[in-house]
């Protein structure tokens, strides 16, 4: 479904999740909870956000049976832990090119994906003042790369 | 009429919050 305009916030969450169906479906499952909880709160009145979240419930819950055997999605705490291990490996990995001076639009997207993820950890609980610095980090390095690119200019 | 359109709005937005309540087994 087309994502209503109220929820852009979280349209780039759904896409991550869309992303990972296959891949990470724990991954996918959260970030679609992220996205539920927050739309929830943006907007759960006017009849197309409704209607919108009402069909991500549905597909929460489905997945929710599909991986019943999943400790991550059984247990929390395991998703936690999960979903922060993923997020600090896409970050590792794009600071590790940042540092090699390798820039390259892999690695922008993992810095961006990251920060998505830091942002998706908020469903555990109060985030960490250490995930609040990376996902602040991520995000302004995700930026300040694809406009240097964009630009022509060399990342310093 | 318009009422009733709240009622229902805020039932419907009631069960979301009991669906998703379930899903996180909180209930």
């Amino acid at each position: 479904m087309a994502v209503p305009a109220q929820f852009k916030a979280i349209q780039h969450h759904l896409r991550t999740a869309q992303e990972h169906e296959k891949r990470d479906p724990v991954v996918a499952y959260y970030c679609r909870l992220y996205a539920m909880q927050t739309g929830m709160k943006v907007d759960s009145k006017s009849p197309e956000c409704r209607k919108f979240l009402v069909k991500l419930m549905d597909q929460l819950e489905t997945m929710k049976k599909e991986l019943s055997d999943n400790d991550s999605i059984n247990q929390e705490v395991v998703g936690n832990a999960h979903i922060e291990n993923y997020a600090l490996k896409m970050f590792l990995y794009a600071d590790n090119e940042d540092r090699a001076q390798r820039f390259h639009k892999n690695m922008i997207k993992s810095f961006y994906t990251s920060s998505l993820l830091f942002d998706v950890l908020s469903v555990f609980g109060e985030l960490s003042e250490e995930n609040i610095q990376h996902r602040k980090y991520a995000r302004w390095k995700a930026t300040y790369i694809h406009t240097c690119l964009k630009n022509g200019d060399t990342p310093q | 009429t318009g009422s009733v359109g709240t009622s229902v709005a805020s039932a419907e937005q009631d069960e979301l919050s009991q669906r998703l309540a379930r899903l996180r087994d909180q209930v």
